[in-house]
């Protein structure tokens, strides 16, 4: 889950698109 | 009944494709064919135009995108749109400011970090396509992120291709057109980039798809039970499966005449693969030669591993 952890906030809706 | 369910099934994922992604390939082949007007695109094909390529696009108004209006307007931070900004620190495509750059080896990095921040806001853009997919979002998240990882570089050269012509590109939301030749004038390896892309778009425009089959075959790509590493295929190609169905249906029924445009499309995705993987090698080397250069942290996890 580390491995990835933007791709799993994007697909959870915890990452803004200012986060990006 | 059941063609039915395809039907519907083809308006709901093409209704996602219009919400989450602004430049449709109607507007882009618009665009190309000039038939925009007064709102041509400014062309870059030297490095003088590439330098007054920022200045025209500060001097232009900022195009309300249909999906923007319901995103936040923070979106905009990382996307070409940016560079009308007045005062932004963003230029081209969130570029820094071309007017003060350093020595000409700079400018194709910087040009590349630009790419990679629209690029970043891409795949966000995919993500949310994605889980508009009936049933995705119930996947398991683990495959979720397997389909995205290994799925989202070939969604994105997809959806360049309407961008592209035989002669060149748009980029920043289509208020530019950069010319093949001058993609091709950069110092190696960044003219090695986009060359690979022109071929295979260029081929792939000729099936002359539309925004509506688009949308079908991204989710296709999306749903490939095939990737490594997932760990429950079965309902991944079940969802596979009735897209495709969907696909056939909307591509027998929009282009009647062009005869096994099913097949075709779907010996795409077989060049697709290799693209992607020539292009993951092709940043891996770029990674090792350019001191210089950091990965966007999400490219760098997407990319890491793949192949």
């Amino acid at each position: 889950k580390e491995k990835h952890k933007i791709l799993h906030q994007l697909l959870q809706n915890s990452t803004s698109p200012v986060d990006l | 009944p059941e063609a039915a369910d395809l039907r519907a099934l083809a308006r709901h994922l093409y209704e996602a494709y219009l919400k989450y992604f602004p430049l449709t390939k109607a507007k882009a082949r618009a665009i190309l064919s000039g038939k925009t007007g007064d709102n041509a695109p400014f062309v870059i094909h030297d490095m003088k135009s590439l330098m007054e390529g920022e200045q025209f696009i500060n001097c232009r108004q900022i195009p309300i995108l249909e999906h923007q209006q319901q995103t936040s307007a923070l979106t905009l931070g990382h996307g070409g749109i940016t560079a009308a900004h007045p005062g932004s620190e963003y230029g081209i495509m969130g570029m820094t400011s071309i007017g003060d750059q350093g020595p000409t080896d700079a400018v194709e990095l910087r040009f590349f970090q630009s790419c990679q921040s629209r690029s970043a806001e891409a795949v966000r853009e995919v993500t949310e396509f994605a889980k508009s997919i009936p049933g995705f979002i119930n996947l398991d998240l683990n495959d979720q992120v397997t389909l995205l990882k290994y799925g989202v570089i070939e969604v994105l050269i997809i959806m360049m291709s309407p961008l592209m012509n035989k002669d060149g590109t748009l980029i920043s939301y289509g208020q530019i057109f950069m010319t093949r030749e001058f993609l091709k004038s950069l110092r190696k390896p960044f003219c090695q980039m986009m060359e690979p892309k022109f071929e295979f778009s260029v081929k792939f425009n000729t099936l002359e798809l539309d925004d509506s089959d688009m949308a079908l075959f991204l989710a296709v790509i999306i749903l490939s039970g095939d990737r490594p590493g997932l760990l429950n295929v079965k309902p991944i190609e079940q969802l596979q499966e009735t897209v495709l169905h969907s696909l056939e249906l909307q591509l027998k029924l929009s282009h009647p005449d062009s005869l096994q445009l099913f097949a075709k499309l779907l010996q795409k995705m077989t060049d697709l693969r290799q693209i992607v993987t020539d292009h993951v090698h092709l940043i891996q080397l770029l990674k090792k030669t350019e001191v210089d250069m950091c990965l966007h942290p999400l490219l760098q996890e997407i990319m890491k591993d793949l192949y």
